[in-house]
């Protein structure tokens, strides 16, 4: 995390899928996700929100949708951090 | 100077005379339109079909002076997943940033509203993603929008720059950076402008700015009115370029368009230069659309120069170019910008040589220094990765440490090019380190990759820390990019006529006004030089008949672009001639010549110094067993019989074992138990009992043949003594028994034989007259608990004792 801050985990995923857009609308629905689509121009990149995950935590999630990670259609997953940002 | 040209109409745009860094109509104060942005506007480009967008907290596209030039096709809502890039309103304006920034790139011009933005006819949108919890997603989305219709992406955010963090973009926003790079505008590549590291706090440095770090951004930083260092600007290897901000007090401001239709002079810091050179790229692009992110960055390195910004490092790099961790090349110059756009040669495609890792581990010790060297052949022996000429140096580093912040890197090209990739930051205290932290500098652009990279790492500590706690260089690697041919003919015009303009010849040696003005000349009438070149320049191409004037050298350069170079058959003393560079270097200070730069590579030595064949060292004095050896300024080795000797071989002042000094001469020492008479030369023996002696006397006795009693050697000790035998010595010590012992064993712990008056008990001696009467039960308890062997305990009950046997 930057600068030794706990970091801040939200309820969105990106999650890399190999099968396309539709193999992700199935993962998604498998587990209890949303299905926000292809992050940007990213191919195999998918955003999927979890709305019974907490919005803010400083503790990642857990809990069965967590099984997610372990199907083999999914090659990366990751739970997205807020990102302290500042304009210059 | 750019006056107001009476054919080009001023602008009825309210704000226009307070833009000072555009136009020079106000009179009495000093003109600041070195950026030439005027002049490029003259030459007919005002960025006509060029699309921009702001990353940002959104874009008020309702603003009237920016409503004409908004286009919806080049923004878009990442935190409301919507096409509306329009700002949150809140009663603090906290969403005014993007849309301050927008107007400096494509405000209307003409429109009396507000000011001119620097490419008034480009089409400019927002990309709201500040807005919200920025993640990993969020930057990559904002990144990678539309990059087949977006040429540019300006952005004036970045990690806190609170002294602690070390931050950059996440796996997807990397993936989207490469992505834009790769494909975007059409394969030409995404251009991306973003603000050098500061967020308005003190005490952090841009290069734990992962975005301003990486290759694919254009870092720009800012500078004052008057050339004067802002407050908030961090210093920074990766900055390219700079253009005026606000940001000192008694200096003019910058003036832009506000939220809620507004106008302020309240846009500061480097927020404002990333929208600039966006808009100034604008330009360049409308020049030559056909212009690579690549080709912009060698634009804007080749165009932009020092003018009279302030830096206390301003250093030339190994091919020429003026740089600072300030302000990287310089102010930016719009109308060379475009000129030299126009007629642009793409260049030769980018090589990437990833050095091998240096994985051995070095400690940090506080307030000391860690030199560790790699010699690069630039990946010479790979056809597709060899890098000749430099574009960025990435440096990945991995190292421990128990306090990041008192960390400081440096690293040296083998042109002697040296960038601060991290300065200390007193805020940081984490214990993480750096792992596999990208480190980037673009002062070496257009240097020789080949040859040796110096990093340098030190340790500074800000407190007294715990001096056990060392830090570890644990890994480092370099990775070059660059090309492997010249960037072709661009290089020929290196020093391009803005350029010269620009630089007062009245601050330049006289040597470079001549070498420009005959540059000049030569440019003006557009002629080769064709005449013979100097032998030395070997089958170089040369632009004149002597030695300095050859492109490259056939055996050696000698001397730097400062102080002219030339090329040389053989290095001057003083100087090794370096064979991969062809360069002649200096050697170590008390050299006269040498073989390399260390001190003991050394073949001759200065005066004053003496040369130790067996460490090719020079020396002041001569080490033990050597003599200096005047004519020949060496030193010498003495007499095998001396250990110290001076002037001469045999001159000796100190014998080896074995021998003795006589008259300077070490001769073969007499055998133990004898002494040497020099007159004539001759040995006597020592007397009785003495071992060695070094004369006849009593006292000359240096050794004892048996013992030594009050330093004199006897036969044999006396009463109340015993002969104690001392760890490497060969005789032994006469020591006196305990009291009231007359005779004692080798050890002095065992009484033989007691004085008249006591008794001998187990080694001990006791008073006769003591400890008769004792009662036996006191006795019993001495002798049940056996106490008798306590030596102190014995005397209450001696006849118990005695009877205990």
């Amino acid at each position: 995390s930057p600068g030794g801050s706990r970091a801040v985990y939200t309820n969105h995923w990106a999650v890399r899928v190999s099968g396309g857009a539709a193999e992700a609308e199935r993962l998604a629905a498998h587990y209890g996700y949303l299905n926000l689509g292809q992050i940007g121009n990213l191919e195999d990149y998918y955003h999927f929100h979890h709305s019974k995950t907490i919005k803010r935590s400083t503790f990642s999630s857990r809990g069965p949708h967590n099984f997610l990670r372990m199907d083999p259609k999914v090659r990366w997953l990751q739970q997205q951090e807020v990102k302290r940002r500042v304009k210059r | 100077r750019v006056r107001r040209n009476p054919n080009f109409a001023s602008f009825n745009d309210p704000l226009w005379p307070e833009m000072w860094y555009m136009h020079c109509e106000d009179n009495d104060s000093e003109c600041r339109s070195e950026m030439n942005i005027m002049a490029a506007w003259q030459r007919g480009y005002t960025g006509k079909d060029v699309v921009v967008t702001i990353l940002d907290d959104g874009i008020e596209k309702n603003h009237p002076d920016l409503v004409q030039n908004y286009d919806p096709r080049a923004s878009y809502d990442v935190n409301g997943h919507d096409e509306d890039p329009t700002p949150r309103y809140d009663a603090s304006n906290e969403n005014k940033h993007g849309t301050r920034c927008a107007g400096e790139v494509a405000a209307s011009a003409n429109n009396s509203n507000c000011i001119v933005g620097i490419a008034y006819n480009a089409r400019i949108g927002g990309i709201r993603m500040l807005d919200g919890d920025v993640t990993d997603i969020v930057e990559a989305k904002a990144i990678g929008t539309k990059p087949d219709y977006i040429h540019i992406y300006s952005a004036s955010w970045g990690p806190d720059d609170d002294g602690r963090t070390v931050d950059g973009p996440g796996r997807l926003a990397k993936e989207a950076f490469e992505k834009g790079i790769k494909e975007g505008r059409k394969g030409r590549g995404s251009i991306y402008v973003w603000a050098s590291g500061n967020g308005g706090r003190e005490g952090d440095h841009c290069s734990c700015d992962g975005y301003t770090n990486s290759i694919y951004t254009i870092s720009i930083s800012s500078t004052t009115e008057n050339g004067n260092k802002p407050w908030y600007l961090e210093e920074c290897a990766s900055t390219i370029a700079t253009t005026y901000s606000s940001g000192a007090f008694y200096e003019r401001q910058i003036v832009t368009t506000d939220l809620r239709k507004r106008c302020t002079d309240g846009h500061t810091g480097t927020s404002v230069s990333a929208p600039m050179v966006a808009g100034i790229i604008a330009l360049a692009l409308e020049a030559n659309p056909l212009l690579t992110w690549r080709d912009v960055q060698h634009l804007l390195i080749k165009t932009s120069r020092p003018a009279h910004l302030l830096a206390p490092d301003w250093k030339t790099n190994g091919v020429g170019r003026r740089v600072s961790h300030l302000y990287g090349f310089g102010l930016v110059d719009a109308e060379a910008l475009v000129v030299e756009a126009k007629k642009w040669q793409t260049v030769p495609a980018q090589h990437i040589c990833v050095g091998t890792s240096n994985k051995k581990t070095w400690v940090i010790p506080a307030n000391k220094t860690v030199r560790t060297a790699t010699v690069t052949n630039a990946c010479a022996d790979q056809l597709d990765h060899h890098v000749s000429y430099l574009e960025h140096v990435v440096v990945r580093v991995s190292i421990a440490h128990p306090r990041r912040g008192d960390l400081q890197i440096n690293l040296i090209s083998p042109s002697g090019t040296k960038s601060q990739l991290l300065g200390r930051r007193q805020h940081d205290d984490s214990s993480e380190g750096f792992k596999h932290w990208e480190f980037m500098t673009v002062h070496c652009w257009g240097e020789k990759a080949s040859g040796e990279w110096t990093l340098e790492v030190q340790d500074k500590p800000y407190h007294v820390r715990n001096p056990e706690m060392q830090g570890k260089l644990k890994e480092w690697s370099l990775i070059l990019y660059g090309t492997v041919e010249p960037p072709s003919s661009n290089v020929n015009s290196q020093h391009s006529r803005s350029r010269m303009m620009e630089m007062p010849s009245s601050d330049m040696e006289p040597s470079k006004v001549a070498f420009f003005q005959t540059q000049m000349e030569m440019q003006e009438e557009e002629e080769e030089y064709t005449g013979p070149c100097h032998t030395e320049c070997g089958d170089q191409e040369c632009d004149g008949p002597s030695a300095d004037q050859c492109l490259n050298c056939f055996h050696y350069s000698f001397g730097s672009l400062k102080a002219g170079r030339k090329c040389v058959s053989s290095c001057p003393s003083g100087y090794f001639g370096d064979s991969v560079q062809r360069k002649c270097r200096r050697c170590h200070r008390s050299c006269e010549t040498c073989l390399g730069r260390s001190q003991n590579s050394c073949t001759t030595c200065k005066h004053g110094f003496y040369h130790h064949q067996e460490t090719n060292a020079c020396v002041m004095l001569c080490p033990a067993g050597f003599y200096a050896e005047m004519g020949q300024r060496r030193c010498q080795k003495c007499h095998p019989n001396c250990k110290k000797c001076i002037w001469e071989m045999d001159r000796c002042t100190v014998c080896k074992d074995g021998f003795s000094l006589v008259d300077n001469s070490c001769v073969m020492g007499c055998k133990a138990g004898m002494y040497l008479i020099k007159e004539p030369v001759r040995c006597e023996n020592c007397r009785s009992n003495c071992r060695t002696c070094t004369g006849p006397g009593r006292e000359d006795c240096t050794q004892c043949g048996r013992n030594s009693h009050d330093w004199k050697c006897v036969p044999s000790c006396g009463e109340n003594y015993y002969a104690d035998a001392v760890p490497g010595l060969p005789y032994k010590v006469c020591r006196r028994c305990e009291n009231n012992c007359t005779s004692c064993d080798s050890s002095g712990k065992k009484c033989l034989q007691c004085k008249e008056g006591f008794s001998l008990f187990s080694g001990s001696c006791v008073a006769n007259d003591r400890c008769r009467n004792t009662d036996d039960l006191f006795c019993e308890l001495v002798k049940s608990n056996k106490l008798c062997e306590r030596k102190i305990l014995f005397q209450f009950c001696c006849r118990t004792c005695l009877l205990a046997g």
